[in-house]
């Protein structure tokens, strides 16, 4: 079955969304099938990928709540060959509260992906600004999470927060959820500032950091307006490229492990 | 008694908890007392302003439960003389699972800031990167609204989801609840993106616009590691002196409406 993998940060705007997006891009031109999970309200994937999440009628929303939607009504292809995307919208935001009384409801994204990891190579599972239970869930469903992470003070002083719930998710609901990495993502090179940080997060967890990382530039945020990955709207760009080697690195620490 | 702002945006990331702490500071220069709310479990107001939230006993998490803890008790001087704080830790995220089942649940910020009103010229709350209670609280013990923005794709796609979201509050929960205004921010000038989406703002929002603009300068990131807001830690800079400058534009709109 597919990998699944979720990408988490409490701390809003570190590029979570864009790092799912093109990191998919990029393991889709290595050849892997892909499926991205939006588990975000905000609906972001879909609006990253041209595909408009207010408008579809059934959603990730509909399946957690087993509403009697299948998978294939929710599943939506891409501009991409081979990378799909399971979309989200505004009704998610009620699964948060309606999840909470219900039994078993931190496992409510494994039991919709048990069938579809038989369909694709690798899953990745984009979360929420927050470790409710919308993140709880995407962390539960997962072999392993990723951690983007922008060199700035206040994300940086999340990260133990982070760390807690990983272990608090590992001891009491999936006993298999690995660290795979931590992706150092907006570097801004020419500052003191991002150097520093950057420093102390290696210094905090060393191997853990990823040694690709992805600096700021403004085609990242070009793209989502095209509806389109940087991958396919700007190819030939550093921040297309650097996703590549990413995607590359990622998969190398796989076979040596 | 103090008028109440509390400032939103489900987008992560955008300068929400920057702009409370920026604009607090300048509205303390002009004289005015000021206390801080953080409605975010992530913290980072106190972490912004040197306090380490993680470390009280008693934060604004045991005055929404009411469990017997007093204003008093919670409240932080900073500082800087005049500034106040409320803080949160990561209790608070418990209180967005447990005020659910609570009657008057959205109103619970509104009974903990009914007597501190009286202390203050003004209050600013931080809001988390969501629309959930918490985000609910804030907005419905406050007079007003403002919204900082980041020129970016996905925080302009969120903004009818949010409007969405203070239509509710006014239809159902408070009455009064006036948007006062949007601030852009982190917009830099060099680039034709952030020149489009910051049309786009105008278009659609006009007069609710600010003139004043915050421009992406590397201070603001550094500030915070030094524990305190750029008004300080950097008075003579160029982000310094927009939050000054858009204080002074928040009060004369005050004085004209
Ligand atoms: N390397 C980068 N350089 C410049 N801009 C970037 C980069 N990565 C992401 N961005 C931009 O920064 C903004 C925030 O990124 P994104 O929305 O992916 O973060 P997020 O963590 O998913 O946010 P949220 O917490 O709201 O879900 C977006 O406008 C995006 O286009
Ligand atoms: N005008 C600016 N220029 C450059 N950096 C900025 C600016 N405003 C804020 N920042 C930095 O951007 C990052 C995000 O800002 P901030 O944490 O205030 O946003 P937020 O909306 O409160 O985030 P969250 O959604 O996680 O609560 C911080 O590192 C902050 O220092
Ligand atoms: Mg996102
Ligand atoms: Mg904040």
């Amino acid at each position: 079955p597919a990998s699944t993998v979720a990408f988490a940060n409490q701390k809003g705007g570190v590029g979570k969304t864009t790092t799912v997006i093109s990191l998919g891009a990029a393991l889709v031109e290595l050849g892997e099938r892909v499926l991205l999970v939006d588990m975000d309200p905000q609906g972001s994937l879909g609006v990253g990928l041209g595909i408009e999440p207010h408008s579809r009628e059934v959603t990730v929303y509909n399946l957690l709540m087993q509403d009697g939607s299948t998978f294939e009504e929710a599943v939506v292809g891409t501009a991409i060959e081979g990378l799909d995307l399971l979309p989200a919208n505004i009704d998610l935001a009620a699964a948060e509260l309606l999840l909470v009384q219900e039994t078993a409801r931190e496992q409510a994204l494994q039991r919709v992906l048990r069938e579809a990891r038989y369909r694709y190579d690798r899953i990745l599972v984009d979360c929420p600004p927050s470790l409710g239970l919308l993140t709880i869930n995407g962390l539960t469903a997962a072999d392993g999470v990723i951690v983007p992470l922008e060199c700035e003070y206040f994300a940086l002083r999340g990260m133990s927060l982070l760390m807690q719930t990983l272990e608090r998710v590992r001891a009491r609901l999936n006993p298999d959820l690995e660290l795979q990495g931590i992706v150092a993502t907006m570097v801004d090179t020419r500052t003191l500032h991002a150097r520093e940080v950057l420093e102390r997060v290696r210094e905090a967890f060393g191997d853990l950091l990823y040694t690709t990382t992805i600096n700021r530039t403004i085609r990242f945020a070009e793209a989502p307006v095209a509806g389109e990955p940087i991958l396919t709207y700007s190819s030939e760009s550093r921040g297309a490229g650097a996703y590549r080697e990413l995607a590359r690195e990622i998969r190398g620490r796989e076979t040596v492990s």
